[in-house]
């Protein structure tokens, strides 16, 4: 059921997906603030499918030489194509202090025993300037084979990043540097090199009171 | 076919789009 409704192929599902600040109150206590957070959810198959986006509409967003986001959905598979439009949360206090953590986390399953690689690029106007690779061994567990990548550190280049956006006085003025602020994710099969799940994602500020919010989309040419 | 550097908002993009969440 979850297959069109949620991030997930017919190989590999997204359960959930935070990048976090974490700052210590006293020794045994932090604060957890989420910038943006994808939780777990349950679709039914009563569930609309997500909605559609062209996929042309965003090509220039991201990488476009070789291994670019048009020849990887050119390769497929293409149910595994996906945008998330995220409201960040920005409404935290931000010092620079060495005892904050800045993080990202993830988790994925899927019916196969695999080895999974995660690569995520970050592109200002389209092209990248940073990317992380990691690799993730499942762990079988209720009958299903999950893949976590735990508290993995934010690099300088974000950590920067946030704390110059968080530096400018209005929230259009951020909104208009997020334009052309984008990240790819791509997660492989590490032996196989089959892509199991690709997800761009483009930002805005959030000017909710609830927090981080998101919409999912499918990435289609038609 | 890329769209260049056009805004966002000039694009082909659904309603929802630009429509934040209430809650997630």
């Amino acid at each position: 059921s979850w297959q069109g409704r949620s991030i997930a192929s017919s190989k590999l599902r997204m359960l959930e997906f935070s990048a976090f600040l974490e700052q210590p109150q006293d020794p045994e206590n932090f604060n957890k603030h989420l910038f943006v957070h994808i939780g777990q959810s349950n679709p039914a198959y009563s569930d609309p499918y997500l909605e559609a986006v062209d996929i042309r509409q965003i090509y220039d967003k991201f990488p476009e030489k070789k291994g670019g986001l048009k020849e990887l959905f050119e390769k497929g598979p293409v149910n595994a194509f996906f945008l998330v439009k995220f409201w960040a949360d920005l409404s935290v206090n931000l010092q620079d202090d060495s005892s904050f953590f800045y993080g990202v986390s993830s988790q994925y399953e899927s019916s196969e025993n695999m080895i999974i690689t995660s690569s995520t690029k970050v592109c200002s106007f389209g092209k990248q300037v940073v990317e992380k690779v990691e690799t993730e061994y499942a762990r079988f567990e209720n009958g299903r084979y999950v893949f976590r990548i735990h508290r993995s550190p934010l690099c300088e280049y974000m950590i920067n990043f946030i704390h110059k956006l968080k530096h400018l006085p209005e929230k259009y003025m951020m909104n208009s540097v997020l334009e052309n602020f984008t990240i790819l994710q791509v997660v492989t099969n590490r032996d196989t090199l089959e892509t199991l799940l690709c997800v761009a994602y483009v930002f805005e500020v959030s000017t909710s009171e609830h927090g981080a919010q998101h919409h999912i989309y499918r990435l289609v040419k038609d | 076919s890329a769209p260049g550097h056009i805004p966002m908002r000039k694009r082909q993009l659904p309603a929802s789009f630009w429509e934040e969440p209430r809650s997630s």
